[in-house]
């Protein structure tokens, strides 16, 4: 599993460093909602 | 042929730190306009109100936000000397920190999307040396994609 | 060809010096900024207010965080439905705030 460590507390740091956090968490949260989404979806009906 | 071929490689390479270099100088101007902007601001408000704000009304820099939905359940743990934190959030959230903070509040003078209006141009030159000036005219429309070599 | 690009490589070697030059300065400036300018120390503050008036966390949950320098952030990437975020301190107390509602 990735992780994303980053250094706070300094003044007038990089922002760039947030933005792939939020960049990964974002990602991480479509997927999730994708795969509920096609868990959830009917399963088609059989044809008699 | 081949050496005209090894200085446009070096010419390329040179260019390509060049551009890095200025989006870095744009980052350190605009945080400088920021700050600056933000200290005339808080000292005009604390000059007309007499008095600072309440203390626990406000945050010093340089600090980060954590921002989430209003329905996102929060768990928190938290050692006993505060060293350590560990949140659990059951939704996304993103992370921002101080600088771009300001930017939203509008201290950057709308540089950072290169939207600036005339009177906060002029404010904005005035926050920054001199050597500066000519960047934070060019970055009031865009990105900065110039050079500007002072003396010599 | 080859004597053209000389030259132009000699103004871009100019040209990187004069913003390494910049850049320089203005983090030192910035640097003196928040360590001894005068009180703007003091006065680089920002208010629950200010915000609060920024549109994008009206309606948001907003927490704000004042670490000591060096201190570290850790997201690991989660594929289930939790995320989490880790702070960890070597050089004093973290204050976290809930930044109240309007």
């Amino acid at each position: 599993r990735t992780r994303i460590l980053v250094s706070i507390g300094e003044s007038f740091g990089t922002s760039d460093k947030f933005q792939k956090i939020n960049a990964m968490v974002n990602s991480s949260d479509r997927s999730l909602k994708r795969s509920l989404d096609m868990s959830s979806a009917p399963k088609p009906l059989k044809r008699l | 042929a081949q050496e005209c071929q090894n200085l446009e490689v070096e010419r390329q390479r040179r260019l390509e730190r060049i551009k890095q270099k200025q989006s870095q100088l744009q980052e350190l101007i605009l945080q400088q306009i920021a700050f600056k902007n933000l200290v005339q601001r808080n000292r005009q408000t604390e000059q007309q109100a007499n008095r600072p704000p309440p203390p626990n009304s406000l945050i010093h820099l340089p600090f980060i936000i954590i921002n989430t939905s209003k329905k996102t359940v929060i768990d928190c743990s938290i050692s006993n000397d505060k060293f350590e934190y560990l949140f659990n959030f059951d939704n996304m959230f993103e992370i921002h920190d101080d600088i771009e903070v300001l930017k939203r509040m509008g201290m950057a003078c709308g540089l950072e999307v290169g939207k600036c209006s005339p009177e906060d141009l002029k404010v904005a030159r005035s926050l920054v040396p001199k050597a500066l000036e000519p960047y934070v005219t060019e970055m009031a429309q865009g990105p900065i994609s110039n050079v500007y070599i002072t003396g010599g | 060809k080859s004597r053209a690009l000389r030259k132009e490589l000699g103004e871009l070697e100019r040209a990187e010096k004069a913003l390494e030059d910049l850049i320089t300065s203005s983090s030192t400036q910035l640097k003196e900024l928040t360590e001894h300018g005068d009180n703007q120390g003091q006065l680089g503050y920002v208010t629950y207010q200010d915000i609060r008036s920024i549109a994008s966390l009206q309606d948001q949950t907003v927490i704000a965080v004042k670490a000591p320098s060096e201190t570290k952030l850790e997201v690991p990437e989660s594929s289930e439905g939790s995320q989490q975020i880790y702070l960890k301190s070597k050089n004093g107390p973290i204050e976290v705030y809930l930044c109240p509602e309007e």
